[in-house]
């Protein structure tokens, strides 16, 4: 455990809960994509089965627990408490085109050809395009509410200080896992676009829209 | 050495 790893996290952490604060208290997810969140939720579920096989940590066990429990929760909120605030017009991004690729990709590229390896493989890679519906909601609404910007940034500043994590690992563990940086990188880069819009509107006070 | 099979990151 490293600084990055832990404020990574951590900002991954605070994103979750920042969502799901959002549309409980606004006791609306309208603008956000429910294809998103089910796409984490199949995220978290293939990475961390196991912890029905192998304990690392109180830490990792009791954080996986809390990722799937809260992504769980907030597929429920979106498409049963709130449905009816649900945007699924502008919800539109055609996901079979991200789960198909990437399951092939993970039967094809893995460290190891077993049932688990391959889940774990797979969620790796679908995290890194996960956001993918989210991102292209917005393109299509030309607009983000601005807690709806801080969610995408803490999520996105996560993968980041992941990075910063390998890289120390790589000089002081001599750990590298070319799968998840690969993956990792593609996910950060993804971000880019928004991280400037971030910062250059956002920080500023204004509120988050692309022009026509 | 790690065992890269043995994921510790979340």
């Amino acid at each position: 455990m490293n600084v990055f790893r832990l404020t990574g996290d951590l900002s991954h952490l605070a994103a979750i809960i920042i969502l799901l604060l959002k549309i409980w208290k606004s006791r609306s997810c309208a603008g956000i994509s429910g294809k998103s969140q089910i796409l984490f939720a199949i995220v978290f579920t293939t990475r961390y089965l196991d912890l029905l096989t192998s304990f690392i940590s109180i830490y990792n066990t009791s954080m996986k627990v809390i990722y799937i429990g809260c992504a769980y929760a907030t597929v429920y909120l979106i498409y049963m408490k709130f449905r009816a605030t649900y945007d699924g017009n502008h919800d539109s991004f055609r996901v079979e085109f991200l789960v198909v690729p990437v399951g092939g990709l993970a039967v094809l590229v893995n460290h190891d050809f077993s049932f688990l390896e391959i889940l774990w493989t797979f969620s790796i890679y679908l995290e890194s395009v996960a956001i993918l519906p989210q991102l292209f909601m917005i393109s299509k609404t030309g607009e983000a509410e601005t807690i709806t910007t801080h969610y995408l940034f803490c999520l996105g500043l996560y993968r980041a200080l992941y990075l910063l994590n390998w890289i120390w690992r790589f000089y002081f563990e001599s750990f590298f896992d070319m799968i998840a940086i690969v993956a990792g990188v593609v996910q950060t880069v993804l971000y880019c676009d928004f991280f400037y819009l971030y910062i250059t509107k956002v920080l500023k006070g204004k509120k988050l829209s692309l022009p026509a | 050495e790690y065992n890269i099979y043995e994921h510790d990151e979340l």
